[in-house]
């Protein structure tokens, strides 16, 4: 099975090969797919791989049948609906991006607690009381919960979801979140990323 | 020199000790620690002797030295200055957010190219032309520069901020920038996320 730092590529790849496909480009090169994801051609080609894609020897890879690899492998065609927790700054910030929807993404409905913000519409969505949850996840049968909450209501809204038939996590609360084994957790931590780059500003001084 | 895996549980083991800190617990156990990171204890004990840090057999680490190794390690109490540009959606969740300033990011600046928005208040800052830029990251010496602009304005605002001096960029646009060799770049690409935790779905439906 595909190792992480490959997998995190293909996305990066599937970027470039379906914006070649809107530009009607047949070939997509292993090189050109390097830069997009700073590793050299081989790297791509390794990646690539993993999903039986060989290219052609100074051609590249046929930009349509890649997209297409990219997209069944990655799942990116199949609708993901997904309700979101905490409609503040971030989580409004989220539910009005239309960047996700090319990933299969559709927020299909958006909770809160605050009674300011219950029945404000955010895009084409009106935020629902958070004590409706459990019953629409149900009707609806949604997988997916994003949690856009503050860190201390993070863990009783995964419990929440969870309860009522959620399976996916997507996490941007800073909290590890405890879950049964079958819950899939992404958690979106911008904070370990800005320290990352904190340290390395800290190498790069001492250099 | 520390691996990528083990630097990004650093600043969840930070979390941990910062919080018993606050808490006045004296020691920090490993255990729990790899709690917070979901790895096994000894995997713990590995990543913090890259700091030189020993903890003791049945007690764990102390949590006063071991969050003070953490934050010059990371660099955490290094006040880093930064810009943020484009103030739309995204870019005002991290303007607002008050949980950076604990890694030391202090946002100095926010701009924009839209004239409905300049001049807003976003917390305690005022948004200024971009035009105004280049002067006041010269003038102030801010080494850091966060990108929350589209997609297309993305490569040109990053050549504007190096141009001026900026040599560290937070690139929450989806694109793959080119910068000189010296210009250090976290992207921050919440896409890629969506994308593998597709994947994870497509698997775990197959099995
Ligand atoms: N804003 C950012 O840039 C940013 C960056 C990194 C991480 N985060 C994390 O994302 C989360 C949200 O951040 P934010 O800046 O949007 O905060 P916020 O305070 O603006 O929004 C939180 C929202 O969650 C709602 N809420 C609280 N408890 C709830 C519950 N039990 N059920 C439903 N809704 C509930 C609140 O009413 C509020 O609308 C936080 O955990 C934060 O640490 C935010
Ligand atoms: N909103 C999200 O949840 C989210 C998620 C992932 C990635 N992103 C990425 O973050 C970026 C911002 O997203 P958003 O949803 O906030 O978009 P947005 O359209 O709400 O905000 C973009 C802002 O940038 C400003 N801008 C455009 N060109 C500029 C320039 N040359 N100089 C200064 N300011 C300029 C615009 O006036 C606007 O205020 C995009 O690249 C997007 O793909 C956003």
């Amino acid at each position: 099975s595909i190792p992480q730092p490959s997998l995190r590529r293909l996305p990066l790849y599937y970027r470039l090969v379906s914006l070649n496909h809107d530009k009607k480009l047949a070939y997509t090169s292993s090189r050109d797919l390097g830069l997009t994801a700073n590793v050299p051609a081989a790297r791509v080609r390794k990646d690539l791989s993993y999903l039986g894609e060989r290219g052609r020897p100074g051609v590249g890879y046929d930009t349509e049948l890649l997209m297409q690899r990219l997209e069944t492998f990655l799942g990116l065609i199949n609708d993901k609906e997904a309700v979101l927790v905490g409609v503040g700054n971030l989580g409004r910030a989220l539910a009005l991006y239309p960047g996700f929807a090319r990933y299969g993404l559709k927020i299909a409905g958006l909770f809160d607690i605050d009674p300011a913000k219950i029945g404000q519409m955010v895009g084409t969505l009106k935020i629902m009381d958070q004590s409706r949850l459990p019953d629409l996840v149900r009707r609806w049968r949604i997988q997916m919960g994003i949690i856009a909450v503050p860190a201390q209501a993070a863990q009783g809204v995964a419990e929440k979801l969870i309860r009522s038939g959620i399976s996916v996590i997507w996490n941007f609360a800073p909290v590890t979140l405890v879950v049964p084994p079958y819950v899939l957790v992404k958690d979106e931590d911008l904070a370990v990323d800005l320290a990352t780059l904190s340290h390395q500003i800290v190498e790069r001084d001492q250099a």
